[in-house]
């Protein structure tokens, strides 16, 4: 009750570059699993490998990640991951 | 004895909407609906794609859960034998009914939209439903299309309807049978629009005219956005008129006059869609329900109209993610029942000056996995349990808390707000 309550969304894709199936990937073909994590301040997501075949996720495998502040940058269009230390976030996120 | 509930569903509908701070849209019946609801400004999807998110809301349970990312299982086969909002009300002594699109037809709801275990009667589906996607766009040179943007003249059209006016007939149809048989009822009514093809009455184009349409505010695909998180929109270059533009793949972009149109038609779409509802509630009072009837709004997740370079949903970004999430309780969120007035007369969104006044409304994080626990709260039901950390062998439980209690969250005093302005835009 106390906790800050956060919105949790996922996408699936077959690569990392876009390709003709990057909208809808067919279970057999996903290999990447997008995690975001929203609160009033920031969204945040962790774009890891995914193996189809047991449905796990390997946060030890992030492909690529995006953070935008909510306040500066409501639109989303300046990622700010990668130059920002985020271990606290990683961790809320796993 | 329980209050009814309608459960109202968009396809693809972003909170494109007066009551969240739109200015250009015109949605005075949505907008109605909210001035007597609590109305959630930061409400999401589990994941921006039709059948994963409506399974995972009917469920309660998480996409890792339900374990559908694609169209292509049906979880009680797949993942687990998890009951259902729906089937939950039915064992509590309601009677449920589908019409138009609730579950995402195919094998995800096991080409039945879960029936018989979560509908009492066999669910409703438009009869026009199956030319969603046929040639039925007039073009320039005269000739029928199948169209991305495809305003129609209804009397052209197959049978001469569509199909969410045909849904909202039966709903009113439905409506009455069970106010005359005093049967506590659960029903559920999916729209199909703004969902592509923008296919509409063409005299909603009238509401907003071309030169009033403007590009989306961040038109370009952000430099720093990861290659893996972009969404190509694959879908909307399969339709005729996108195709003969011959748009780069996989980043476009699409002729500005042509972005204007897509963002035209989805507001014209959107409006549609109001006059649908408003016709819906309109009869919920005339029949005498609206004071025994709680009231959901909500879609299956949003769309991208051209920000980031992207159309469609399929992405994490909130335009893709973040849905309007309403709930009217009689004696609740609103006292005007007991007063015996209509509380929700039609507006015509040609004539109708809004004047929208909020009840209330809460910022708080909220995801669309809560509403199943919601609702059995608002319902007087006991709510399911939370789910143990691994659930596929439970049948009843739930991954969304019950967000009742930020109705009245004390700590953030429910928002008065004259114009309907919304905090979320504000930032």
């Amino acid at each position: 009750y106390n906790e800050e309550p956060v919105a949790f969304s996922q996408y699936p894709r077959p690569a990392d570059t876009p390709q003709w199936n990057s909208d809808k990937p067919k279970l057999k073909d996903i290999r990447v699993m997008g995690y975001s994590m929203r609160t009033h301040d920031y969204r945040y997501t962790l774009w890891v490998g995914f193996n189809p075949s047991n449905f796990s996720a390997d946060f030890k495998d992030v492909h690529a990640g995006e953070l935008y502040m909510v306040e500066s940058d409501p639109h989303q269009d300046y990622n700010i991951y990668n130059n920002t230390l985020h271990g606290g976030l990683f961790k809320k996120i796993l | 004895d329980g209050m009814n509930v309608l459960f109202i569903v968009v396809d693809d509908l972003r909170p494109v909407l007066g009551c969240y701070g739109d200015k250009l849209v015109k949605s005075p019946n949505i907008d109605q609906l909210a001035s007597q609801s609590v109305v959630f400004s930061n409400a999401y999807a589990q994941q921006a794609v039709c059948a994963p998110s409506r399974v995972s809301f009917l469920t309660g349970r998480r996409p890792d859960t339900t374990r559908l990312y694609d169209f292509y299982s049906y979880w009680r086969v797949h993942a687990g034998n998890y009951s259902t909002m729906p089937q939950y009300f039915k064992e509590n002594g309601y009677v449920t009914v589908s019409v138009g699109k609730v579950f995402h037809a195919g094998v995800s709801s096991n080409y039945s939209d879960d029936y018989p275990y979560s509908w009492s009667i066999p669910p409703f589906h438009p009869s026009t439903e199956k030319y969603e996607n046929d040639k039925t766009c007039r073009g320039k040179d005269g000739k029928l299309h199948a169209n991305l943007v495809c305003p129609v003249n209804v009397t052209e059209m197959p049978s001469g309807t569509l199909p969410d006016i045909q849904s909202t007939e039966e709903a009113i149809r439905l409506l009455r049978s069970m106010k005359t048989k005093k049967q506590k009822f659960f029903l559920a009514v999916g729209y199909h629009k703004p969902h592509i093809p923008l296919r509409y009455p063409q005299e909603f184009l009238k509401l907003y005219p071309l030169e009033n349409i403007t590009l989306a505010p961040d038109p370009w695909v952000p430099e720093r956005l990861p290659s893996v998180a972009y969404n190509p929109w694959t879908d909307i270059r399969q339709r005729d008129d996108v195709k003969v533009l011959n748009v780069s793949f996989p980043y476009g972009p699409l002729p500005e006059d042509f972005q204007r149109q897509i963002r035209q038609s989805y507001y014209a779409a959107v409006s549609y869609l109001d006059m649908q509802v408003g016709r819906l509630l309109n009869a919920l009072d005339d029949i005498g329900l609206s004071n025994s009837t709680m009231v959901v709004f909500t879609a299956d997740h949003g769309w991208s109209l051209g920000e980031h370079g992207e159309w469609a949903k399929y992405s994490n970004f909130d335009v893709a993610t973040r849905v309007p999430l309403m709930f009217y309780v009689p004696g609740m969120t609103s006292s005007s029942a007991s007063q015996g007035k209509k509380i929700f007369p039609y507006l015509d969104p040609f004539s109708h000056v809004s004047d929208l006044v909020l009840q209330g409304r809460s910022k708080k994080m909220v995801e669309l996995v809560s509403l199943f626990s919601t609702l059995a709260e608002l319902a007087g039901l006991q709510v399911p349990p939370e789910c143990p950390e691994t659930s596929f062998s439970v049948a009843l439980c739930t991954e969304g808390a019950s967000i009742v209690r930020y109705f009245n969250s004390s700590e953030e005093k429910l928002e008065k707000e004259k114009d309907g302005f919304d905090d979320a835009y504000r930032g």
